[in-house]
């Protein structure tokens, strides 16, 4: 562990507290998706597994079961718990995730772990593991999609996603602190490129979110 | 024995 990595992890768990807690203030889902966080439940319940399998810390357990538990309660709190369930607008959170992120990761992990572990080392708890890496780096994609849609993000809204982007360039900073200051470590070049493409993925939305910071003004994306 | 070291990661 280390101070990025820490930072990250917060930084994740402090955004999923903000759109909870802006999902109750607010006691409305515009401008949020359903979809990504539909995503997430499915990245961390093909990680986790080894939940089952392997213990690795008092943290590392209690943060996995937080994110599954939490995100499981932010879908709940959308698609079934009133006024906030009529609020969601589906038309608008469109995104064909089986199609365009389920499948094609699913695809391109079988491939990826055949070829790293052949059929003799082939494991399906680890395949999922890489699929599970594949599709968190694409995951956050509905809710952008959905924030260009409605344009005007509000202001709980842009600081839940700012608090998501900032958990993945911190954690790009920890792999760069682990390469540098621990004994045997290994690069791991899926995990890296998953990583970067996540966080470039959120490159547009804190310009704008800094450039409206700045402003003091409301927080709009261009068309 | 690549992978583990990625593991404890969230």
């Amino acid at each position: 562990m280390n101070i990025f990595r820490l930072a990250g992890d917060m930084s994740h768990v402090f955004s999923i507290l903000v759109l909870l807690l802006r999902l109750r203030v607010a006691k409305n889902a515009q401008g949020i998706s359903v979809r990504t966080h539909e995503l997430f439940l499915i990245v961390f319940l093909t990680r986790y597994l080894d939940l089952f399998t392997t213990f690795y810390s008092l943290y590392n357990s209690i943060m996995k079961i937080l994110y599954i538990v939490s995100t499981a309660s932010i879908i709940y709190t959308i698609k079934f718990q009133e006024p906030i369930k009529s609020t969601y607008d589906k038309s608008q959170d469109s995104f064909l995730y089986w199609q365009f992120a389920v499948a094609p990761c699913a695809v391109l992990a079988s491939v990826t772990h055949l070829i790293g572990s052949g059929i003799s080392g082939f494991s399906f708890i680890e395949l999922l593991w890489t699929f599970s890496i594949y599709l968190e780096s694409i995951a956050i994609l509905p809710q952008l999609i959905v924030l260009q849609r409605y344009r005007e993000v509000e202001n709980l809204t842009g600081n839940y996603i700012f608090f998501m982007g900032a958990y993945r360039f911190l954690y790009i900073l920890n792999w760069i602190y682990r390469a540098n200051f621990e004994a045997h470590y290994q690069h791991h070049w899926v995990v890296y490129i998953c990583g970067v493409l996540q966080t470039l993925l959120y490159v547009d939305f804190f310009y704008y979110y800094f450039k409206s910071k700045k402003s003091g003004g409301r927080f709009t994306l261009p068309t | 024995k690549e992978k583990e070291l990625f593991k404890d990661e969230l």
